[in-house]
């Protein structure tokens, strides 16, 4: 479902160019559960931009269910993108004057989806991740976990069948932790492809195949025994 | 040095109170080593806003340094609390267009320290956290890990003698999260006291002492065996 070729992202900065990206090349199947690890500045949140369509190679190929995305328009790829995937940034990305349900709805609102039924779905999804009484606090009257809860929900809520999240337990207590990676396992078992960037071993143990990451590029790829 | 009494904290929502703190009193003596630790919501960076002095209580007491918080205006608070206190925040709140070498500065400018000796005390600060190739990169232009490092830089650059940190490594590789710890433990050893909010065992293993919250009580104070 997912091909990625000599991937490579350079940013240009004044006086020299960093390579954040080189020459990734890997290939992930439908129904995977994967982790994406490696140290702070390693390349990762710049990968799963690419991959959520979020950001261009600088050179390279990626084949997201088999559609070149570099060929596709920018609305076409717009609406590609929020069919498909359902991302959860490092740094949560909610909008400050929406409170969690606004927020979460957002998605649903561009998808069409009738404001009767927006209502159930936001509902259930912050429910899933215990924020049902936490409603219509604005981000800034929220924990930092609590934020972070609201920003998974709202990568879930369009039934994308894929999922990039990076990070998705960095500001939760394990126990709040072991409740998103069930609701990531669930998913999983209903068919999803499950990506999620952790520097957390115990979290990387709930997923089936951790891709490992060194100064920009792929230098590990190996399954997780019994996951 | 800090001593709590029954603080509390209650936030006026429309149609009711939250109650973020309820009663919260310990005390913590100089050059402790202190973990808060608790769930998602349970109260933790309220407790350090308050410590923090960015924050008033909505009753009870906070003496710092034997000195009654509330007791003091503005403009001495501020000066209190920028000689005193370093604080990482659990969304770390860098200027975004300031780059890292700027956004370190900025207690130093405050404090008054000549241009020559900040040039000095930023580069050191920064090459502590391994980001003295980053210097001169805007926080957008930075990993989330290298971000947290910046902001962990801010906080120490004008020798506070406490430190708050909520969170300091939840953006971390084990071995970059690793090596934070090792410059709190030799700010430990040099007589500082640090105060550190973390939801990692492992990370609380290196405190001394586990303060632990749920549902914005104090429910738990005890000393870390073999830190
Ligand atoms: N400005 C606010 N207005 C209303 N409620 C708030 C506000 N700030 C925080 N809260 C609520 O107060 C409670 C405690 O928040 P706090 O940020 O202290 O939690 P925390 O322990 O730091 O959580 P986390 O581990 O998720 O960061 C939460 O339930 C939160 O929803
Ligand atoms: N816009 C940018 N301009 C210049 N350099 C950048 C930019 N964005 C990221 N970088 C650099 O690219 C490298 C990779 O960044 P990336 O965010 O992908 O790392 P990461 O693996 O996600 O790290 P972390 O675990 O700390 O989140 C870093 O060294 C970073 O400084
Ligand atoms: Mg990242
Ligand atoms: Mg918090």
């Amino acid at each position: 479902i997912i091909v990625v070729e000599e991937l490579t992202k350079i940013y240009k900065m004044e006086t020299f160019e960093l390579q954040a990206l080189q020459n990734v090349s890997f290939k992930i199947y439908p129904g995977e559960f994967v982790s994406v690890m490696g140290p702070s500045g390693s390349g990762k949140s710049t990968l799963m931009n690419l991959l959520g369509c979020l950001d261009t190679p600088t050179s390279g190929r990626y084949l997201l269910d088999q559609q070149d995305v570099s060929m596709l328009k920018d609305n076409t790829l717009a609406t590609f993108r929020n069919k498909k995937i359902g991302f959860v940034f490092q740094s949560f990305n909610l909008l400050p004057r929406l409170d969690a349900f606004q927020n979460v709805e957002l998605p649903l609102i561009y998808a069409g989806v009738s404001r009767v039924e927006r209502n159930e779905i936001v509902k259930q999804f912050l429910a899933k991740v215990g924020l049902e009484d936490r409603m219509h606090h604005r981000p800034n009257q929220l924990s930092g976990g609590q934020t972070q809860r609201v920003a998974i929900a709202r990568a879930l809520v369009n039934d994308p069948s894929i999922i990039l999240a990076d990070e998705p337990t960095g500001n939760l207590d394990t126990r709040s932790g072991e409740e998103i990676m069930q609701i990531f396992q669930t998913l999983n078992d209903e068919g999803k492809t499950i990506i999620l960037v952790t520097h957390e071993h115990d979290i990387s143990l709930h997923t089936k195949r951790i891709l490992s990451f060194r100064d920009g590029q792929l230098v590990g790829d190996k399954k997780v025994e019994n996951p």
